[in-house]
């Protein structure tokens, strides 16, 4: 496997670090991260996605919008969706005061996936693969990381499980510091490193540093699965194609 | 030391830390119950910052303002199900060897 991986050099990640603002909705912001990644990776195009969409329209399967979730419901929403659209048709407010828009597909740019899978817990040899072909999900517990400004974390961790959802992006070895996960987070670009965390990794305990690989979940999605063009623009297209071919026969 | 800051040497960085982050507090007394908390956390700050064999640096944000538990309540929200990992994958199962 590679020393090092750093998506945002590869382009899989959106350059700005978005913020959650004071609204639980991180499940949100990791599972559109993870989502533009696999899309970048498989079509080449880097698509900044809504949150506030799945914090408005995706209610009662596990996510409860500013009251908390988990990407892995978010994924399970997207594929029932039909896909999700982008943050400019769709922009990010922070409450869950309005209801879900009925957002005209025929006309927007959206996003599918095919579904999603949860790598090998506790596991981080395995969880370093996944993050080797892309973006990961996880949930870590962060309720102490709230003044980080830089270096690698090695601690104190909330809980065992995690109660922060975040999205692994990479990871590396510093001289001074050992092994890390490079970890995008949605507390904006003036927390952390730029907006990210680097944290412990392979830590002598399965579960990794504050749960990093108790639950990592990505989602799957084949070159195949077209989704720049719904399928009643798709349509429309075929019918186009078809009075022009009928009009040059005539 | 830096942790043997004076009153007003805090409150100076708190007037200042307050124009940064655009904090403007409404409810009376707020301003100077928020001033507690912040030095609270500006203590811990220095704290950690002080062990010569610390990994990573700890600092003033947006939420130094902010208790353990109001920063746990508004800002993490990650919620995890036993159910939501069943679908394990042997997609990215790492095999001694593996390139």
């Amino acid at each position: 496997l590679p020393d090092e991986v750093d998506w945002r050099e590869g382009g899989a990640v959106v350059p700005r670090v978005k913020k959650q603002g004071d609204c639980g909705s991180c499940w949100a912001f990791a599972a559109t991260a993870a989502v533009e990644g696999i899309n970048q990776i498989t079509t080449g195009e880097l698509i900044s996605l809504s949150e506030q969409e799945l914090i408005d329209c995706d209610r009662g399967n596990g996510n409860f919008g500013c009251v908390g979730g988990g990407a892995v419901w978010a994924f399970e929403f997207i594929v029932r969706n039909g896909g999700i659209v982008t943050d400019e048709v769709y922009p990010y407010v922070g409450n869950t005061s309005a209801a879900c828009k009925a957002i005209e597909m025929p006309t927007t740019r959206f996003v599918t996936i095919d579904g999603h899978e949860v790598v090998p817990e506790k596991d981080e040899m395995s969880l370093m693969k996944a993050v080797a072909h892309q973006p990961v999900s996880v949930m870590i517990s962060a309720a102490n990381m709230s003044d980080y400004t830089s270096g690698v974390y090695k601690g104190p961790c909330s809980n065992l499980w995690g109660d922060h959802n975040v999205l692994i992006v990479g990871y590396g070895t510093s001289s001074e510091e050992g092994d890390y996960w490079l970890i995008r987070n949605s507390w904006g670009p003036e927390w952390g490193e730029g907006g990210y965390l680097r944290l412990q990794r392979n830590f002598h305990e399965s579960t990794g540093k504050c749960a990093v690989a108790v639950a990592p979940v990505y989602p799957i999605k084949s070159s195949s699965s077209s989704n720049l063009l719904s399928p009643s623009v798709f349509k429309l297209l075929l019918l186009f194609v078809f009075k022009l071919v009928s009009l040059t026969l005539l | 030391t830096k942790s043997q800051r004076n009153e007003a040497e805090v409150q100076k960085m708190y007037e200042q830390w307050i124009v940064e982050n655009g904090k403007n507090y409404n409810g009376l007394g707020e301003k100077e119950r928020r001033f507690k908390v912040f030095k609270d956390n500006l203590k811990r700050i220095e704290e950690h910052n002080s062990d010569p064999n610390r990994s990573y640096e700890r600092g003033l944000n947006q939420f130094s303002d902010l208790t353990a538990d109001e920063f746990r309540a508004n800002y993490l929200g990650g919620k995890m199900e036993g159910t939501s990992v069943s679908d394990v994958a042997e997609r990215y199962r790492y095999m001694e060897g593996d390139i």
